[in-house]
């Protein structure tokens, strides 16, 4: 179980396992590219290094420090745990390139040993964090930590569109840099301020099942994590929201839901600053093809993350598919729209 | 001034791992907290 030491997180609160979206970046000069997950549950950014000779590695593209012209060696160590895996490696500095802007001697790790399965089958080959400073394990300013120093953006701002509908014309998903687009969105932007600059979190009001107040009654702390594809809240109220929702548990840890029975189960709505957020069944349940089966996967998980403030809630993915987020770095808030 | 990066949306490893029939076998034998407490006494202190 994560634990609280010293103020700060003694392990990643996340495993990759679940991670459906991601984008290319540019290390060195000249380029390197590599895929990374923008995570907001995190503040470091990492890539496989040449010299790793873990299985992992070989199956990703990995950094070559020798060839680019910008490298600086840093030496120190790093170590990430994650829910399901961890990696070691140095740390080095580069020039970073995404959507086209430069970001001059950013601080990231190169990964030299990924032990185990955990990153093996993974698409991506690294991870980019996008939460505050303070979550950092790798010393040195977050990529849009020095976005914002080096003024390569107009507002301390970055948002994410996520699209679950991957068959229509609208991109899989998009990261704005620097603003938002109204184009991705609609209604009005409700702002919450966030609570604890660390992970981008926020207070969240309640959680109803079917209208009926049944979690969370007076208040309770929530992330907002790109980086994650659940929902995921404590153990205690998880196991009733599944009971609720009619979710079966499996031998590994998973809960199964009817698929003929989606129409009728209830409405999810987490209330956040005073306005609801309503998931349908058809929004919480993820749907896998199994051979010729289809599975419908309940869509909530229980991780327990205790703080200061309380248990963490974290609004992943199925949350973030339905409502476009804008992360504020410049006024530390986080705004919903409808998607 | 707004910077555009696209993501790409792909199966997670958890549903590749469903699909291949190998996601029981990973989260029994592949658990890396089990490889870090067996191996725990060679990682330096801290």
């Amino acid at each position: 179980t994560p634990s609280l030491r010293l103020g700060r997180y003694s392990e990643k609160i996340y495993n990759y396992m679940d991670a459906q979206y991601y984008g290319e970046i540019t290390l060195g000069t000249p380029g390197q590219n590599f895929s990374v997950i923008f995570d907001t549950g995190s503040s470091d950014l990492w890539v496989p290094s040449t010299y790793c000779v873990s299985q992992a590695c070989a199956l990703h593209r990995r950094f070559r420090a020798f060839e680019s012209s910008s490298f600086r060696h840093d030496g120190r160590m790093f170590g990430i745990n994650y829910g399901s895996g961890h990696l070691l490696g140095v740390m080095a500095r580069d020039t970073l390139k995404v959507g086209g802007v430069t970001v001059l001697n950013q601080e990231f790790g190169e990964s030299v040993y990924e032990p185990g399965a955990a990153f093996v089958m993974a698409k991506f080959d690294g991870v980019l964090g996008m939460a505050y400073p303070s979550l950092a394990e790798i010393l040195g300013n977050p990529f849009f930590d020095n976005m914002m120093t080096q003024k390569t953006v107009e507002e301390k701002v970055f948002s994410f569109y996520l699209n679950r509908k991957t068959s229509s014309g609208n991109p899989q998903g998009e990261l704005l840099l620097g603003g938002t687009d109204e184009a991705l969105y609609s209604g009005p932007i409700n702002w919450l301020p966030v609570t604890a600059k660390g992970y981008w979190q926020i207070k969240m009001d309640s959680v109803a099942v079917q209208g009926m107040n049944s979690f969370c009654p007076n208040g309770c702390q929530a992330i907002v994590d790109t980086g994650t594809s659940l929902i995921a809240g404590p153990t205690n109220d998880i196991l009733s929201l599944q009971q609720l929702i009619g979710a079966s548990p499996t031998n590994i840890g998973e809960y199964l839901i009817d698929c003929v029975r989606l129409s009728s189960l209830p409405h999810v709505t987490f209330v956040l600053g005073g306005k609801e957020y309503t998931l349908t069944s058809e929004q919480y349940v993820r749907k896998e093809m199994l051979g010729d089966r289809e599975l419908c996967l309940s869509g909530f998980q229980a991780v327990d993350i205790i703080t200061p403030a309380g248990p963490l809630w974290i609004l992943g993915d199925v949350f973030l598919t339905e409502f476009y987020s804008i992360f504020d770095r410049g006024q530390d808030r986080v705004g919903l729209a409808t998607a | 001034a707004l910077v555009r990066v696209p993501l790409k949306r792909v199966r997670s490893v958890r549903s590749q791992l469903r699909a291949d029939g190998l996601l029981q076998e990973f989260l029994t034998d592949h658990r890396p907290d089990m490889f870090s407490r067996r191996y725990a006494q060679c990682f330096p202190p801290g």
